[in-house]
């Protein structure tokens, strides 16, 4: 562990947390696209499934449940307690797109043919690209509330971070790994547009508008 | 080697 490994994470945790608050505060689900949260569901469930097989740490198996159990939440809070919010007609996104060519990629790039092992390598190149159909329908609507511009901001920081605990990782340890860290450039590039307009407006107090 | 990969990141 290092600090911007742990930085990453309390970003993590912050925008799930930033997430919650927004829908509950609100009681609403506009904005949020559901098929980009449940491909953090999937991500999660397939990443973490040695989560009763390998202990690496109290800190790990605490963060893996909560993030198992805070995405299946956000699902529920979508799709049963505020569902007349979520508006599907706007979210059209492909995401079979998304998952047939991270299946292929996973067979091929995987750090042993096993079921958990293409499974994680699965689950590394559907975050990578999770967020597409959420950046897709901010682009549809060319606007965003505030709330939901922290949260993405916070999510696209993560990975961001885990970008110098690589480089710190691969100095102080030898430690490489390609995988995540090919996935992770490319997760967190797909921000860049995203991180350009929140620091130009969002943070001198302007509203999230994409320009017509 | 799986050990080199043992997947200690969230």
């Amino acid at each position: 562990m290092n600090i911007f490994r742990f930085l990453g994470d309390l970003s993590h945790l912050a925008s799930i947390f930033i997430l919650i608050h927004k829908i509950q505060t609100t009681r609403s689900c506009r904005g949020i696209s559901f098929k980009t949260q449940a491909v953090y569901v999937a991500v999660f469930v397939t990443r973490y499934l040695d989560l009763f097989t390998t202990f690496v740490s109290v800190y790990n198996t605490s963060m893996k449940i909560f993030f198992i159990a805070s995405s299946c939440y956000i699902l529920y809070l979508m799709k049963v307690r505020f569902r007349p919010t979520n508006d599907p007609s706007i979210d059209t996104f492909r995401v079979e797109y998304l998952v047939g060519p991270c299946a292929v990629l996973a067979l091929i790039f995987n750090y042993g043919y096993s079921v958990t092992e293409v499974l994680w390598s699965l689950s590394i190149f559907l975050e990578s690209v999770a967020i597409l159909p959420q950046l897709f329908m901010l682009q549809r609507t060319g606007e965003a509330e505030t709330i939901t511009t922290h949260y993405l901001a916070a999510l696209g920081a993560y990975r961001a971070l885990y970008i110098p605990n690589w480089i710190y990782r691969y100095f102080s340890e030898g430690y490489v790994d390609p995988i995540s860290v090919t996935a992770g450039l490319v997760q967190t590039g797909l921000y860049l547009d995203f991180f350009y307009v929140y620091f130009t407006k969002v943070l001198q107090g302007q509203k999230f508008e994409l320009p017509a | 080697d799986p050990s080199s990969h043992s997947h200690d990141e969230l």
